[in-house]
């Protein structure tokens, strides 16, 4: 364990409590994808079914436990919650995601570290998808033009985390002589991209104040 | 690429 990975880990937890402080607390899920708030859902599930067999670490069992009851409460909530489906805009909402799963369950049957094993073309398949998942979020707010301060603050610490984990494996690579994992180093520099234009229009929006709503062209 | 290594990370 290293300051990067932990830090991103906290990233990680912080942006799941914003998005609940926002749809559970708040009862809006105005603004927020469901479609990549499902696709997170997929990704965890996927990524921790070793949940049944891998005992790496206790901290590492918590935080995918929490992490897959984050994600699933989330949608539920998105999709059942009375209030936070009259504020869920399902028109806006649109991007196809077939065209994301698709070809990330091909990449993940193709690439991946161990053609042998089942659970490594799916850990494979969830680390693809995670990297595309942000896309719907961000592709509605760039819909919507203008984020709400909390929305700017989840998306900020989602984008974070993957950041802060791309210098946890370089920091794993210079220190630890045979670690290397090209799946995750490509995908999370894919990820991180993605995030790109939406840190520039976040800082520029909150060097003013952090309550300032961010502006998306 | 590494064989299946234990998965040590989130």
């Amino acid at each position: 364990m290293n300051i990067f990975r932990f830090l991103g880990d906290m990233s990680h937890i912080l942006s799941f409590l914003l998005l609940l402080h926002k749809i559970v607390g708040g009862k809006s899920a105005a603004g927020i994808s469901l479609r990549t708030a499902e696709m997170y859902a997929i990704v965890f599930c996927t990524r921790y079914i070793d949940l049944l067999w891998n005992f790496a670490s206790l901290y590492n069992y918590l935080l995918k436990l929490l992490f897959i009851g984050a994600s699933l409460t989330i949608v539920y909530f998105m999709r059942y919650g009375p209030s936070q489906k009259a504020t869920y805009n399902a028109d806006e909402d649109a991007f196809p995601v077939q065209y994301l799963i698709a070809p990330c369950a091909v990449l993940g049957v193709l690439i991946n570290q161990d053609h042998s094993s089942p659970f490594e073309m799916v850990w494979a398949f969830s680390i693809y998808l995670e990297a595309v998942a942000i896309l719907p979020q961000l592709f509605l707010l760039q819909k919507q033009g203008e984020v709400e301060n909390l929305t700017s603050h989840y998306v900020f610490a989602l984008g974070a985390y993957r950041a802060l984990y791309l210098l946890n494996w370089m920091f794993r690579f210079m220190t630890e002589p045979d670690y290397q994992q090209r799946i995750v180093w490509l995908s999370g520099l894919v990820q991180t991209a993605l995030y790109c234009d939406f840190f520039y229009h976040y800082y520029q929006s909150k060097k003013g104040g952090l309550n300032k709503s961010v502006k998306l062209p | 690429i590494s064989k299946g290594k234990p998965k040590d990370e989130l």
